[in-house]
């Protein structure tokens, strides 16, 4: 479901160049749950970013569900991006004004696809899945960094989509609220053959990996089966 | 040189009260490596905060090298947070439009007490000890989430502080980064006898930890020596 060819991504700081990915080639096949791992400052927030269609690549081929997105425009783009696709960010990017359910059923509101009272009778079970059922008048302020982290997650799997990317998702967790986490996912993987990408450093999450793919300095330094 | 009795936070949402610390007793030694743990939501950045001085108890008392802060004003709260204490947020905090050495060098300009240039050496000595030497006219922006935290860190230790706070200071960090950073922070309490309160969810952390305090739903379960 996500072929990457040759996958270049420079940033430009004043003068220098950044190269943050130097040729990456992988496939991902749809319901796999393939973790990326790598140090800090490797470059999995930007593979992720990319195959998000949140960024765009300085050179190379990503394909998704067999479709180019290097050759999209924008409004195939977003369409992708709101259709296909789930992301958890390693910053979670709430929206600060709206409480937990509204950040949750966000998303769904946009889709236009159900009535408001199913959408939210759907976030809510999405914000009890992940623990935070009697928190759902808080704003993103009056959260602690792991219910924010949770908000987020529940976010990205209230419209089922067919794939998942989810960056240091347990970041902020504890192990135990991580596991709940990591078992929800497992469990949408198997009833709905969602495809998960995790960038992670936490050991945990790596059990739940199928395949792992290890980044170092923007290239790929080994593959393998978990 | 830490000293909670009854300490206990109250926040309120509209109409609800959100107890998130019910009266918590526990001391810390000059010089101690400390970690409080406990599930996402139990209370770890609120105490913290507390310690920290950056927010107020609603109730109980903490004195910090033997001074009541419940008792302080505006003014001397303010000296205590910039004199005496390191505090790594759990989000980081860092300033947008400085570049990595503007942001750890920051607290030493408002301190007044050395010459720009000694300044900024200083700070490029620590931007090195975090392993961002390559990386100094990145802004926040331009980083990594784990190259922000290291920012985060720098710039907490770089005024010598006599207590370091740090929030979960690992969480986006691989094993080997976070490895980097506990040994630099265990030996500034060798040397200088630091002392460490850490939130944490890593079990790297906790090796380092000599106290363990544990937390769940505002109130401290457990007490350990490691
Ligand atoms: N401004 C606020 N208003 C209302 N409730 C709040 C506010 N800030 C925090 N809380 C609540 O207080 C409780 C404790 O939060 P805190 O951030 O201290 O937890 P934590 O232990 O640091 O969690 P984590 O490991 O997820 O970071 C949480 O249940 C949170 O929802
Ligand atoms: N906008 C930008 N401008 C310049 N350099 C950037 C920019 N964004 C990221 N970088 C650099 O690209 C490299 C890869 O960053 P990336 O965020 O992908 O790493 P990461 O593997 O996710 O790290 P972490 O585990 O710390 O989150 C880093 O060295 C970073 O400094
Ligand atoms: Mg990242
Ligand atoms: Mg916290």
């Amino acid at each position: 479901i996500i072929e990457i060819k040759n996958l270049k991504k420079n940033y430009t700081l004043g003068k220098t160049l950044v190269p943050a990915l130097r040729g990456l080639n992988f496939t991902v096949e749809t319901g796999d749950l393939l973790s990326v791992i790598g140090p800090s400052g490797s470059g999995k927030t930007t593979l992720l970013n990319i195959i998000g269609c949140i960024d765009f690549p300085t050179e190379g081929s990503v394909r998704i569900g067999h479709e180019e997105i290097t050759l999209m425009n924008d409004k195939q783009i977003t369409q992708i991006r709101l259709n296909k696709i789930g992301f958890i960010f390693q910053t979670f990017n709430l929206i600060p004004v709206l409480d937990v359910a509204e950040n949750i059923e966000f998303p769904l509101l946009l889709m236009k696809k159900h009535s408001k009272k199913e959408i939210r009778k759907h976030a809510e079970k999405l914000a009890d899945d992940v623990g935070l059922k009697d928190f759902l008048r808080h704003r993103p302020a009056e959260l602690s960094g792991g219910q924010r982290q949770r908000v987020a997650i529940a976010r990205a799997l209230v419209t089922n989509p067919d794939i998942v990317l989810a960056d240091e998702p347990t970041a902020n967790l504890d192990s135990q609220t991580g596991a709940q986490i990591l078992e929800l996912m497992k469990k949408m993987n198997e009833q709905e053959k969602t495809t998960f990408l995790f960038s992670t450093h936490d050991p945990n999450v790596l059990k739940y990996a199928r395949k792992i793919v290890q980044l170092k300095d923007g290239l790929i330094i080994k593959e393998s089966c978990n």
